[in-house]
């Protein structure tokens, strides 16, 4: 099983938007995914149309009392599962730092389901914390949509800084463009710069659209609604050079 | 003193932008104010050119062993200090939950201050956490940046609820609409029905501007650079609102 996290430490950058939309093309792609909203606020467990489960508890999947699988819910579309967001995952932090290895806790609960599918993808909330350490340490890749801003090239520097020094050598970081607005004159000069400095930016740019805002209004992913629209070729494109890079 | 905070659950909604254009004004309108920069990631800091301070600590602030005042810093900017953002700020839930009063230990913190200063502000990170809690136990007003999006109404309904349920009849909400594009149809729908619902939510609106996007290069709070911009007056209309609530 191959884990993609979706994750910047930066909030309001696109994060739940693209896990919402690359889940369903890794699905309707052949692989056997499920989605993982991490964050407390679920906003991804919204846009899929799914509910927080009872049994589910901070406390009891960082000890082991409560296993992934007992938790996963079918979504509407073929090959996409769902692991609901739950109000308790606002205390990972504390749950994990009470046990061993607590940055590998995130780890061990993924492994219960690697005999059930091909890819985990992670919707990650905001913020800097010991669960978005957890994230780091367990992700194959780390998807970073980035917002064309002066603060995010001090952040990419961050990220690619703290994975350097852990020598985490085999985690691909792949930062791409996220809410672009070409007519900004501000937008085309951090492009500029931040591409010179990262060259393995993803090619694809993902604009600043009504059409993909109202996908929160919506409740589905874009290419589940909207086949053949500028947004779901956008997200297609995307998900074409995800799948490229994961191979090499 | 009094402790505003300024605090959304969600990422990139303007709170960096309206904390540090709040404190500006709030100083510049005679009372002796200080940015507390909550956030790891050190937005506000960077915004008013500040730095970590070496002895910063999130468990030495906590344990009560280090206290605000010896890190302190002034800014460019008569009557505003900045207490700037430190690295360890990310393991605060985890320090507060060894301590006894594990919700209180902000407030705690704050008190250290009283003596120096007429108001506190508070640059809070994204996400819902202990740390999060706290800023609610510690504040007298909470200003909340709301996005014009269908998702802000549900997170506006969990704050009224998770603040009536606690019985903090004293903490003041303040929310308003913050990046607004009036020529979005979405945008429109979503304020009208969120008025209706909301009807303590501030006149105020601010929109979605270059203007406004460019702080971040300028690093400056824009009533200082540019005091007579379309911009800096929306700001000083915000915080005329606020001050007003205050003072009810
Ligand atoms: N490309 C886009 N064009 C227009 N609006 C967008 C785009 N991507 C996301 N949005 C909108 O911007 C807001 C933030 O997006 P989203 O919730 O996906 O970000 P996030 O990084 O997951 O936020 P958080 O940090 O709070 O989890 C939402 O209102 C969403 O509808
Ligand atoms: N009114 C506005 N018009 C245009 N851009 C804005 C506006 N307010 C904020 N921004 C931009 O939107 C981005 C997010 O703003 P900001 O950093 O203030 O949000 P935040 O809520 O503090 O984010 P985080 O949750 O990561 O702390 C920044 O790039 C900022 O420059
Ligand atoms: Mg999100
Ligand atoms: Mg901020």
């Amino acid at each position: 099983m191959e884990i993609i996290a979706v994750s910047n430490i930066k909030g309001g950058v696109g994060k739940t938007t693209t896990a919402v939309n690359l889940a369903y093309l890794a699905a309707a792609s052949g692989r056997a995914t499920v989605l993982w909203d991490l964050d407390p606020q679920g906003a991804a467990t919204y846009t899929l149309r799914g509910a927080p489960n009872e049994r589910a508890s901070a406390r009891k999947l960082v000890s082991g009392k409560r296993e992934l699988p007992e938790l996963v819910a079918p979504t509407d579309y073929a090959g996409l599962d769902l692991l609901p967001a739950d109000f308790s995952y606002r205390q990972f932090d504390v749950r994990m730092s009470e046990r061993k290895h607590p940055t590998e806790r995130l780890l061990r609960m993924s492994r219960s389901l690697n005999q059930d599918y091909d890819c985990l993808l992670l919707d990650c909330p905001p913020g800097m914390s010991l669960l978005s350490e957890n994230v780091l340490r367990a992700a194959d890749a780390v998807i970073v949509p980035t917002l064309p801003t002066p603060l995010s090239l001090r952040m990419l520097e961050q990220l690619f800084d703290l994975v350097a020094q852990a020598g985490w050598s085999d985690l691909r970081l792949l930062p791409f463009f996220s809410m672009v607005d070409r007519r900004k004159s501000l937008h085309e000069e951090v492009i500029a710069a931040t591409r010179q400095r990262f060259p393995m930016m993803l090619a694809t740019e993902v604009p600043y659209w009504s059409e993909i805002e109202r996908m929160a209004v919506r409740r589905a992913p874009i290419p589940a609604y909207a086949p053949r629209s500028p947004a779901a070729l956008v997200y297609s494109n995307l998900w074409s050079e995800v799948a490229v890079r994961l191979r090499q």
